[in-house]
C-alpha cells in the first residue's frame, strides 16, 4: 500500500508533531528551523519524507509532503501557489506515464489527502485559510484540522467547529466528504459515521513526549494544571483522525483522488 | 492619574480578554468581529476606549488604544504604519499644544506603553513581530507579551522566553527597560527586580470567566484535564504584569515617554 499525505498550514501549528504522533515516527528530527530574518525572504518550499510503517500487520509506504514557509511571511499573497503547482505536477507526471508505453510500473506520486491546519486562535477561518482551501479544493481531498486544540475549552471547541463549518459552506469550499454509509448498516455504525462527520474540523493535539497519567504511560503534554492525553477522546479527536486516515477511509481517499481530482485534471488537459 | 495603554498583535491572541482581566473591565462587550471575507479588505484601524478605574484607592483614567486588523490580512506589508502614525499624531498634537498660549489644560493623549502580543505558536519571533517592534521601538515603550501561555508547558515557556530575548537583542530591538534599582535597596527588592527582568516576555493567560478551583472562585479556564488560574504565578506572569503596569512602573513608563520618546520626536521636528 502506498499513501501520500500532505500537511499544510503556518509554522508552529504542530504539524510535524502530529505527523509523528499519527504514525509513531520521528520524521523531523533533522529539521532546520528558520529564524524570523530568514523567513522574511523565504518562499514556500515543498519537501517530501517517505517512511515504511506497519498498521495492524499491513505494510504501508507513507509519503509525507510538507509545505515549510506557508503563511509565515509578512506578505503571503499567493503563497498557496507552489502547493497547487506541486499537486498539478504529480497529476501531469501520472498523465504522461499512463499515456506512455510502459504502464506496468507507474510511480504514483499523486497527493491523496491534505491535512489543512487551522489556527485555534482565529475567530473562525482567516483570509489565508479561505484562499488556500478555495485554491486547492478541486485538486486534493482537504481534511481541515483544528490545530493545538488544548488551547480551547470544550465549549470553545464546539463553537469554533460550528463556526468553521458554517464558513466552509458560506465560502463554497468543498472539503473531503465522508461517503454516506449504506442504509442497511447497523445503528452503531451509522452513529459512528454521524459522529465522524460532526467532528470536522478534527480538533487535534499532538505530542512527541510520553508522560505518566493515572499510572499509565501515555503520549501527552504535562502542564502545571493537568495532563493532556493525546489518545483520550475526551481531550481531542486524535484517535478519530487516525482511525479515519489509516483504517477506515484510506482507500476512499485514494479512490476520490483518482476518480474525481485526477479526472478533473485530465479533462482540463484534454480539452485545452 | 491618566494613563494610555496600547495593545497590538494579530486577532485572537487574547488581547481584549487580557485588558479586561487586568483592569476588571468589560470594555469589549459590544465589539463587532469581522469574518474572513471582511478581513481580506480591512486595513488596520485604531480604536480607543476610556474607562475610570480605581486601584488601591487611587483613581485612574485609563485609555486603551486598540489596533484591530493588525496582522490579519494575507498581505500585511506595512500594517504597522497606521499604528506608528497614530503615535506620531499624539506627539504632534502635544507639541502644538505646548507651543501654544494656553498651556494649562493640555490634553495628553500620548501613548505611555504598548503591550505587543507575540503568538506562542511561533518558533520565536515572526517576521511581522520584528518589523512592528523595529518600527515602533523609538516611539513608544514596548512591553512584549507571550500570549495565551496556557498553550505552552513550563519548559516550553522557558525556552521560548530565552529565544525571544535573544532575537530581540540580535535584531537591535529596544524594548522598555525596567530601571535598575538603587544599590542600597534590600536584597529582597533586588531579587524581585531581577525576576521581573527575567520574566520578559510576560507569559500571560487571561480569562473573562470565573471558575471554582480548590473551593475558591478564581478567574480561569476550565479544561477537561485541569483548571488554569490566571492569578496563580505558577501558571503565568499575569500578576507580575499587572503589578508592573499598575503599581510599580506606571510612573516610569510615563516619564520615559515624556523624556525619551517625545523628546526624540520633538528633536526630529525642530531639526527638519
Ligand atoms: N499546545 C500544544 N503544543 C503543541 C501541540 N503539538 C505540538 N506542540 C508544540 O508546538 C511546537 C511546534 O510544533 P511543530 O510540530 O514543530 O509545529 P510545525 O511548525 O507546524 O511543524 C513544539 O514545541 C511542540 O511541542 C499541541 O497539540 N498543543
Ligand atoms: N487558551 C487561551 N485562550 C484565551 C486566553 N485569553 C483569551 N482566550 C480566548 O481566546 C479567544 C479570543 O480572545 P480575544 O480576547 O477576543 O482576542 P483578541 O482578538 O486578541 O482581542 C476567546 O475565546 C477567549 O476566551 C488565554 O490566555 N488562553
Amino acid at each position: 500500500f502506498d499513501f501520500t499525505l500532505m500537511v499544510a498550514g503556518e509554522s508552529g501549528l504542530g504539524k510535524s508533531t502530529l505527523v509523528n504522533s499519527l504514525f509513531l515516527t520521528d520524521l523531523y528530527k533533522d529539521r532546520k528551523l528558520l529564524n524570523a530574518e530568514e523567513r522574511i525572504t523565504q518562499t514556500v518550499e515543498i519537501t517530501k519524507h517517505t517512511v515504511d510503517i506497519e498498521e495492524k500487520g499491513v505494510k504501508l509506504k507513507l509519503t509525507i509532503v510538507d509545505t515549510p514557509g506557508f503563511g509565515d511571511a509578512v506578505n503571503n499573497t499567493e503563497c498557496w501557489k507552489s502547493v497547487a503547482d506541486y499537486i498539478d505536477q504529480q497529476f501531469e507526471q501520472y498523465f504522461r506515464d499512463e499515456s506512455g508505453l510502459n504502464r506496468k510500473n507507474i510511480q504514483d506520486n499523486r497527493v491523496h489527502c491534505c491535512l489543512y491546519f487551522i489556527s485555534p486562535f482565529g475567530h473562525g477561518l482567516r483570509p489565508l485559510d479561505v484562499e488556500f482551501m478555495k485554491a486547492l479544493h478541486e485538486k486534493v481531498n482537504i481534511v481541515p484540522i483544528l490545530a493545538k486544540a488544548d488551547t480551547l475549552t470544550p465549549s470553545e471547541v464546539k463553537k469554533k467547529k460550528i463556526k468553521i463549518r458554517e464558513e466552509i459552506e458560506q465560502y463554497g469550499i468543498k472539503i473531503y466528504q465522508f461517503p454516506d454509509c449504506d442504509s442497511d448498516e447497523d445503528e452503531d455504525f451509522k452513529q459512528q459515521d454521524t459522529e465522524l462527520k460532526e467532528s470536522i474540523p478534527f480538533a487535534v493535539i499532538g505530542s512527541n513526549t510520553v508522560v505518566e497519567a493515572k499510572g499509565k504511560r501515555v503520549r501527552g503534554r504535562l502542564y502545571p494544571w493537568g495532563i493532556v492525553e493525546v489518545e483520550n477522546s475526551a481531550h481531542c479527536d486524535f484517535v478519530k483522525l487516525r482511525n479515519m486516515l489509516v483504517r477506515t477511509h484510506m482507500q476512499d481517499l485514494k479512490d476520490v483522488t483518482r476518480e474525481t481530482h485526477y479526472e478533473n485534471y485530465r479533462a482540463h488537459c484534454i480539452q485545452s
